[in-house]
């Protein structure tokens, strides 16, 4: 799955 | 959190001790781009404006700011503290072709047509080409500082370091980030010259001097 909105990467 | 994601934060991490160290050392802020500098503090604040709603943990926490003060600092330390020590004169590159296409692109491609969500992804694209009025100011003047190349090296090796991240995440996580994974290849792509340079010569102990 794409990780919208995960944004857990800096 | 996978080993490559870590080494290349930490690579992150040692880019700016070694910037901040290269400025005091020499007490000089020379051969260093104020509007790369400029535009990374632009990218930080727009990406880690989520501190305010979104936690994900203590270590990405402190990184966040950690990433946002340093910056601010060594934007102060060129502006305030070594102000005689930077020449504007090369440092010309017009950050206007690099911050407008980012809005653009960022209104056209995003995950969601939010505030918040447009703000980090018009991070992600300013990031990728962040670092080429620094690339064009060592162009023009077609020599660097070791240290200063050290600098950027690690840089680079954090940016590449991301992508067998990517490539973990997926195979182990299922996940992709079509946004971070092409932005991310963009900008390694950009230090792919630089990094020529710095094994041929700089990493063989010799000066960094590109061909006349």
């Amino acid at each position: 799955h794409v990780v919208e909105e995960t944004h857990d990467e800096l | 959190m996978n080993l490559f994601r870590l080494l290349g934060d930490l690579s992150h991490l040692a880019s700016i001790f070694i910037l901040i160290h290269k400025i005091q050392t020499t007490r000089s802020c020379r051969g260093i781009s104020f509007q790369t500098q400029a535009l990374y503090v632009t990218v930080f604040v727009a990406r880690y404006i989520d501190l305010f709603f979104r936690w994900i943990s203590l270590y990405n926490f402190f990184m966040k700011i950690f990433f946002i003060a340093s910056s601010v600092y060594i934007l102060y330390l060129m502006k305030y503290r070594y102000r005689p020590t930077h020449d504007p004169s090369i440092d010309t590159f017009k950050v206007e072709y690099l911050v407008g296409p980012a809005v653009v692109l960022s209104l056209i491609f995003n995950y969601k047509f939010e505030f918040t969500e447009i703000l980090w992804t018009f991070s992600i694209y300013l990031e990728a080409v962040a670092i080429l009025p620094q690339l064009f100011m060592l162009q023009r003047t077609g020599e660097a500082e070791t240290i200063t190349t050290h600098y950027l090296a690690a840089l680079g090796a954090y940016r590449a370091l991301y992508i067998p991240n990517w490539i973990y995440r997926y195979f182990t996580e299922d996940v992709v980030d079509p946004i971070a994974i092409v932005a991310g290849l963009v900008q390694t792509g950009l230090y792919l010259d630089f990094f020529y340079v710095y094994f041929t010569k700089v990493l063989q102990g010799q000066k960094f001097e590109l061909p006349a």
